[in-house]
């Protein structure tokens, strides 16, 4: 595989990649929102 | 009035991930970032278990409350998402139970999938995935090629695998070993298949020439951070605090044929436990050696349940039938708790027992032990515990270094990694090392080694409130061990910053 690193890390001889952390209570509704959610909801 | 409520538990869950552009033109595809499995998959747009209606998705997330029960306990019911994958061994058991069934279908549109027919690059190499993880979802399909960038880094020529049918909402970005891939250890392999590695993400970087050492850094950063980050080719000193140590992966399987090590595990020493900054609170809960798993894949903790037991027995924590983990109180901000110490080799991390804390809103303040009981002889460890450590993953060497991950932003200080870790120390253990499953002895003495050296353990953790605003409520924990043998005396002291905001700290899975 030809690697076109970046122009920002070209040449530097490591990659820096940066991921998402997501919080949820299921990847479905997962989001990046790290506020507590809480809810108490009475059916 | 009708004796129960609905309780959504606080949203903790984490999980890594990354943003793929496949194809032409390109689709954009969300993946989880995996140390635990080596395979790069994503969803196909064909997938049958893809929901069609939102309204078809079953959403876990909801618990009911049993309000007749004065613990008020909070029965949850969610299954912990664990990648690491199912090694084709008879050993192999599920280490996670799940309470996901395959029959659900799944809401596919969150993550995005790959339609192979809307690419006019898409070249399928026509052989067979399949692959399943821990926690019993699976995904198959085939093997092919694209045009495929992450971020912008182009990393076209990268093989992966379209799922045409998994019940996993998200495919995986699997990093791990070569030995991991499925196409060597996987568990579907027939016998008539040869089993073979291919490169997979860490290789190609290394094979074209854009890293030097098959190598990369995880920095996982703060609890409630929103983005961690990895070094592919490099360590960045200014992510960890103390002394780099390094030790070597070890090989659970070789009983089972695998002449090298096919997962980042590696062996921990002994485990205890210290309450508040008294140095004569520190408690070995054992010293017998376990294999220990180091998995971005995985959200919270898993050890065996005799080692849990322990830990809960130390900590006041009891099993819940009705979660299936332990409970306890929730640890109250600057309250003076306790940490939980892992020895890897003479060398220790602690983390905060908060940091291991899954977090109910019931109103009874209970919370979950996020280091649940497995029937595997093994610990993994997850999310919980990667947020406050820095992990170097070397293929090359076969070794892993660690240290005290530093999430105060100190700047960058990068140094490629060129056949070794730069400043990265060999652990004083680092030869005594797991050769065979034994059971879980409890007690001895991990904070002194036996007659023949003087190393000793002392800890002073101060736990002090910063009262500057960005730093609001963090506590400080300096934790210094000394060692001094016959041959090397050598000072480790690793300051760890770690929020007591222990709520948004730990995570759980659907």
């Amino acid at each position: 595989a030809s690697i076109a690193s970046p122009s920002s890390a070209t040449n530097k001889d490591y990659i820096k990649v940066n991921f998402q952390k997501k919080y949820g209570n299921s990847f479905e509704s997962a989001s990046n929102d790290t506020k507590d959610k809480t809810r108490l909801v009475a059916r | 009035d009708n004796d129960y409520e609905l309780v959504e538990l606080t949203n903790q869950n984490s999980f890594y991930s990354v943003e793929l552009d496949i194809g032409t033109p390109p689709q954009k595809v969300t993946v989880l970032v995996d140390t635990g499995s080596s395979d790069l998959w994503v969803t196909g747009s064909n997938n049958p278990y893809c929901s069609t209606k939102k309204k078809d998705t079953i959403d876990s997330s909801f618990k009911q409350v049993n309000k007749d029960n004065s613990a008020s306990v909070v029965e949850s019911v969610f299954t912990e998402i664990s990648y690491d994958t199912t090694i084709v061994t008879s050993e192999a058991t599920a280490t996670l139970d799940s309470t996901a069934s395959t029959s659900q279908t799944i809401d596919c549109t969150a993550y995005g999938t790959f339609d192979t027919s809307k690419s006019s690059t898409f070249e399928s190499n026509k052989t067979e995935f399949s692959i399943t993880y821990g926690d019993s979802t699976f995904a198959s399909g085939t093997w092919g090629r694209d045009q495929l960038s992450l971020n912008d880094l182009n990393i076209t020529g990268l093989s992966f695998a379209v799922a045409n049918e998994t019940n996993s909402t998200v495919g995986v970005l699997g990093i791990g070993l070569p030995g991991l891939e499925s196409t060597y250890s996987g568990i579907s392999l027939s016998s008539a298949q040869k089993s073979y590695t291919y490169n997979n993400f860490p290789m190609v970087l290394k094979n074209s020439g854009a890293i030097k050492s098959t190598a990369y850094s995880l920095f996982a950063n703060s609890s409630d951070s929103k983005h961690g980050t990895i070094l592919f080719g490099a360590v960045d000193h200014g992510k960890y605090a103390g002394d780099l140590y390094t030790i070597p992966i070890i090989n659970t399987l070789e009983h089972r044929g695998y002449k090298d090590p096919i997962q980042f595990q590696v062996t921990l020493q002994g485990v205890g436990t210290s309450k508040g900054d008294k140095e004569e609170n520190l408690t070995t809960l054992t010293t017998t050696k376990i294999p220990v798993l180091l998995d971005s894949g995985t959200t919270i903790s898993y050890m065996p349940a005799e080692l849990v037991q322990m830990l809960a027995d130390q900590v006041g924590a009891t099993y819940s039938p009705v979660y299936g983990y332990y409970i306890m109180d929730c640890i109250q901000e600057m309250e003076q708790e306790s940490s939980v110490i892992f020895d890897f080799g003479g060398f220790y991390l602690s983390n905060w027992l908060s940091d291991f804390q899954l977090v109910t809103d019931s109103r009874s303040n209970i919370c979950i032990l996020g280091i649940a009981p497995q029937s595997d002889p093994t610990i993994i460890l997850g999310d919980n515990f990667l947020a406050n450590t820095y992990v170097v993953y070397d293929l090359d060497n076969m070794e892993i270094s660690m240290a005290h991950a530093n999430s105060s932003d100190d700047g960058e200080y990068v140094d490629i990694i060129d056949g070794s870790v730069p400043s990265a120390l060999k652990a004083p253990g680092y030869s005594s090392t797991w050769s065979t499953y034994e059971s879980i002895v409890s007690g001895g003495n991990m904070f002194s080694t036996a007659s023949n050296s003087s190393t000793s353990y002392s800890v002073s953790m101060s736990h002090s409130a910063t009262s500057s605003s960005s730093f609001k409520g963090q506590k400080i924990q300096t934790s210094t061990s000394t060692f001094s043998n016959s041959k090397s005396s050598s000072t480790i002291s690793s300051t760890r910053i770690s929020s007591p905001t222990s709520s948004s700290s730990t995570r759980k899975e659907n």
